[in-house]
């Protein structure tokens, strides 16, 4: 998985 | 999505259209200081170069209303109300807080590469762009009571994402060092500033 799902906020 | 997630992304829509509102209606910008504007602004584009990357409906309506009125307030204020903007009071040194967040950005990052760099960056740099603002508050010493409601929503903002990150690390183990850190130090400065603003 390269991008986890962290940048998921604003 | 939670409740403090919600309400904090919907307080930082209400701190931007009290801005809006505020320009348009008093028909100027003092007050504000564009730097501040300006680091909101490349905040944002910095961050949301992701935006081609699909989340949900909400996530990218919300990214691109976030980078059109960060850059449509720059334009309000350096074009259409420039006479109502006065330089001489927004003298903060950004040079130095883009410098500092990038040579931060560079060493402590997730990964290393352009996207996540400069993602990384818009993190550190949102935590003190505020500072040219809260510079300008404290030379004028007097700010209009509707500066002081969009400086209430943009902490109103922050403090709630602290409540949704506590959340969402008992309820999904969600942990992100990097914003807690840039989060907590931002919130710090607002509540500096309504600490001085309550004992004034």
């Amino acid at each position: 998985e390269e991008t986890p799902a962290k940048h998921d906020e604003l | 999505m939670n409740f403090f997630r919600l309400t904090a992304d919907l307080m930082h829509l209400m701190s931007i259209f009290v801005l809006l509102l505020k320009i348009q209606k008093t028909r100027s910008c003092s007050g504000i200081s564009f730097k501040t504007q300006l680091l909101y602004a490349v905040v944002f584009v910095t961050r949301y170069l992701d935006l081609p990357k699909w989340i949900s409906l909400y996530n990218t309506l919300m990214k691109i209303f976030f980078i059109a009125t960060s850059i449509y307030i720059l334009y309000l204020m350096k074009v259409k109300f420039r006479a109502t903007y006065d330089p001489s009071q927004d003298t903060f040194r950004i040079e130095f807080l883009l410098g500092a967040c990038l040579l931060l950005a560079l060493v402590f990052n997730y990964s290393f590469s352009f996207i996540e760099v400069l993602w990384t960056f818009s993190i550190y740099l949102e935590a003190v762009a505020i500072l040219p603002q809260l510079f300008m508050l404290s030379r004028t010493g007097e700010a209009e009571t509707i500066t002081t409601h969009y400086l209430f929503a943009l902490g109103a903002y922050r403090g709630l994402y602290l409540l949704n990150w506590i959340w969402r690390f008992y309820t999904e183990n969600y942990a992100d060092l990097i914003v807690w850190i840039a989060g907590a130090i931002q919130t710090a400065l607002y509540s500096d500033f309504f600490y001085i603003y309550y004992k004034k």
